[in-house]
């Protein structure tokens, strides 16, 4: 369940 | 991208810029412990390393960009050209003690087997830990220097206004992340002592030292 905006945080 | 996110970032890069600023300005990194440093650049290589796979804003890179440079630089402040400084006899924190616990849970506890995704899942229970080896140096030698114990509290900060910013995130975009949210509560509260400590004297003007 990785879609690239997940992890928008610093 | 809201207000939360936002003022944990600037604490953020406030608590590096101050670190690197007191390094440079004394000529000395005495009270810093390398051990916590050497842990934060490997936080920021293993969490940025999607720099190269994902692009975000024009914001989220170039901060990465900025932790990555700051954090190896304070490395080489600390370590080479500040060596004769380093106070290496009060840096005894066994840092393999958080490492190898960090690998394993990233092991059992990530949303996905992938490099990235690990080596992300991996970044968050280490930068939840990373402090403990300058808490343990400050905790050894009674006190920290009133710059040190602000950057302490930047550092700090940033952590727990991205709780507040997670809640509001659940709320407003229903996102949520349990492995970031746990680990940056158990991050928070292990500064919570220090928050006390910080306000009660650091902010009255007193010197920061540990009671007796």
């Amino acid at each position: 369940a990785s879609n690239p905006s997940r992890h928008d945080e610093l | 991208m809201n207000i939360f996110r936002l003022l944990g970032d600037i604490c953020h890069l406030v608590a590096i810029i101050v670190l690197l600023l007191k390094i440079w300005k004394t000529r000395s990194c005495a009270g810093i412990s390398g051990k916590s440093q050497i842990l934060f650049a490997l936080v920021y290589t293993t969490r940025y390393v999607d720099l190269f796979f994902t692009y975000v804003s024009l914001y989220n890179s170039v901060m990465k960009v900025i932790f990555l440079a700051s954090s190896y630089a304070t490395l080489y402040l600390i370590y080479v050209k500040f060596k004769a400084t380093y106070d290496f006899n009060h840096d005894t924190f066994r840092i393999e003690f958080l490492l190898i616990p960090c690998v394993i849970l990233s092991l059992l506890i990530t949303h996905d087997y992938s490099p990235v995704e690990l080596l992300w899942t991996f970044s968050i229970y280490l930068e939840a830990v990373a402090i403990l080896p300058q808490l343990f140096m400050v905790s050894k030698t009674g006190e920290a220097e009133t710059i040190t114990s602000h950057y302490l509290f930047a550092l700090g900060a940033y952590r727990a206004l991205y709780i507040v910013n997670w809640i509001y995130r659940y709320y407003t975009e229903s996102f949520i992340d349990g492995i970031a949210v746990v680990a940056g509560i158990i991050q928070t509260i292990l500064y919570a002592d220090f928050f006390y400590l910080y306000i009660t004297k650091v902010l009255k003007g007193k010197d920061f030292k540990l009671p007796a």
